[in-house]
């Protein structure tokens, strides 16, 4: 099971619809600063089901929502999806190829979706339990957040064998 | 459930002794369960002493020794239980030339067997990505994935930069 | 103390929206104070808006833009009561090079009212000092100051890397 | 009235004793990971007083003493002393020179110096008050902490205007 592609509509500074196309190996994202670079990260901790509105730099959900600039009006909606190839059956669903969705509206709707199907945070949590994509602890290393490892509580080390376990 | 923990606990810290050696070009490292509790609750000690020096506690290494010294531990975590992907956000940011060249060529020897997504500033990084995407804002606050570049479509890569520079 | 505080407020805010402006090459920021409250007891709100962006809350900004404007805002403070010297442990690491030259510029014209002992990795930086101190540790765990460029004694300074690097 | 030299004698990684003369303008200190380059930020901050020994990055007072090398025997004593010019009677004290030490034997046994006269930290105190350089807050940036002055509270941001006050 890998990643094939992360799609972007609405969420932070991605007013447009926006496909990054994901290769087996090393994929570097560069740009100046404040470009969004970091809001492609808070997109795909979002979608695996990330509740902390703080942990997306944010006070309100409504905050990782297009928000407008001083050319363009705010929008209403965003919604991130996550497309892995599963032709190895490494998810255990029948599908080949699985998508993520998650959207939220500034009404404070949101819903989750497998293959745009709507299902609760709780279904993709279960598809992806033992994938290591659970808890994100050691594989999502957030910007200034590489000592956090080092200055946690000794228990809260232990936590990252248990996940490996 | 203990033998679980005991099992990986053991494998990764093997990992990771032989990881912070190689990244550090020698030195000691270790991880140490504090065996006086029940194993399901006991605390993970970590050990860091980089060639010609003493031991003495992390919180004594500096920026870039305790970056180094993360990076050996998610590594050594990935030996045991590889995550589909990984995201790592300007981690290489306190690390010097020549241990951001240690950095790049581990992950290299990594990236047959997971995918990472790394942002980052440093040329070095960079020109080791297999694939590349440049985030722009031509329209202010928007953000554009523009430049695409695959490894396969630039046949020759740009140098690596000595790492003396 | 209050009309003394008022006064330090009034010129720190006006240095605080021109030093940000010239740093971020636009935009607009300022600094607000809680008014309800007595002048000595109450809060200090920054914000922060880079040119074409929408007003958001701060926590939003980017890792760089958060460093330029504390920057932007140390400077502030600079001009009002300059300390004799200034201590700046890696301060770059978070920014581009575009917004390095802007920094290394800006800290080149206080330079001549203060002392600035900068800490960095970073080429751009480093070639604008007046002196530049080597650490090594050519004896494994003690460290020893080496090389010694007077700016002086190097009547040329080498080229500042192009900010397009 | 500037800053003229630092010295460092058995403080952490400077086991010999080590002179560093300071330049106006802009003195870079560049050197690879680990090579001591905070220690000496460390110096300055404990030679003007800082107590809190977990903002020295350790965890007893001794920590900060030459604790030895593969190499080297740890030594007894750490001495720090920063020389000032005072021609333009910027500091309110007799002399054209001042210096401030600090030593610290292992005993724990700790004492202040101006002009190599014992004094207590509250004399230093006195010296330095109006200078700026009292409380550093926003003439010294260590290490990873440009986002604190920007994550502080709004009362805590205020204490900033009034140390420029
Ligand atoms: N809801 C939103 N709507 C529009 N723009 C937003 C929204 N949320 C955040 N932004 C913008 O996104 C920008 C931050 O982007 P991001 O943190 O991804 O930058 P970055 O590329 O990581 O930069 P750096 O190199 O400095 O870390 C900010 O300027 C902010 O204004
Ligand atoms: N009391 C001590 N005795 C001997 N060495 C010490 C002592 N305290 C700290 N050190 C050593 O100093 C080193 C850290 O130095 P420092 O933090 O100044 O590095 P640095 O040059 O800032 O590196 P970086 O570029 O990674 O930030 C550590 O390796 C540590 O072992
Ligand atoms: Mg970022
Ligand atoms: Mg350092």
């Amino acid at each position: 099971m890998y990643l094939k592609k992360l799609e972007l509509n609405g969420f932070k500074s991605f007013a447009d619809k926006t496909t990054l196309e994901i290769l087996p190996g090393v994929t570097s994202i560069v740009g100046p600063n404040g470009c969004g670079k970091t809001n492609i990260v808070d997109a795909i901790s979002w979608v695996l089901g990330e509740q902390r509105i703080r942990m997306l730099r944010g006070y309100k959900m409504e905050d990782i929502i297009f928000n407008g600039t001083s050319g363009r009006q705010p929008i209403g909606m965003a919604e991130v999806t996550l497309t892995f190839d599963n032709s190895d059956g490494g998810l255990p669903i029948e599908y080949s190829e699985v998508s993520i969705t998650r959207r939220i509206y500034r009404s404070g709707e949101s819903g989750y979706y497998i293959n745009k199907k709507a299902c609760r945070l709780k279904d993709i949590n279960e598809l992806l339990l033992g994938t290591g994509l659970g808890n994100r602890s050691y594989s999502l290393v957030g910007q200034g957040r590489i000592d956090q490892i080092l200055q946690a509580r000794p228990e809260e080390r232990r936590k990252l064998l248990e996940e490996a376990a | 459930a203990r033998e679980k923990l005991q099992v990986t606990y053991d494998i990764v810290r093997k990992h990771f002794q032989d990881i912070f050696q190689h990244l550090f070009g020698g030195g000691k490292a270790d991880l140490i369960l504090d065996i006086e509790k029940d194993i399901l609750e006991s605390g993970l000690d970590i050990i860091a002493q980089p060639p010609g020096k003493k031991l003495s506690h992390i919180s004594l290494l500096s920026g870039g020794e305790r970056a180094l010294t993360t990076i050996a531990l998610i590594f050594a975590l990935f030996k045991v239980q590889p995550s589909p992907f990984y995201i790592l956000d300007e981690i290489d940011a306190p690390l010097d030339e020549a241990n951001i060249g240690r950095f790049v060529n581990l992950l290299k020897t990594l990236a047959s067997e997971a995918q990472f997504l790394i942002i980052t500033h440093n040329k070095l990084s960079i020109s080791e990505a297999d694939i590349l995407y440049g985030i722009t804002m031509e329209e202010s606050g928007v953000s554009k994935v523009v430049s695409v570049r695959l490894a396969a479509a630039a046949p020759k890569k740009p140098e690596p930069l000595p790492a003396d520079k």
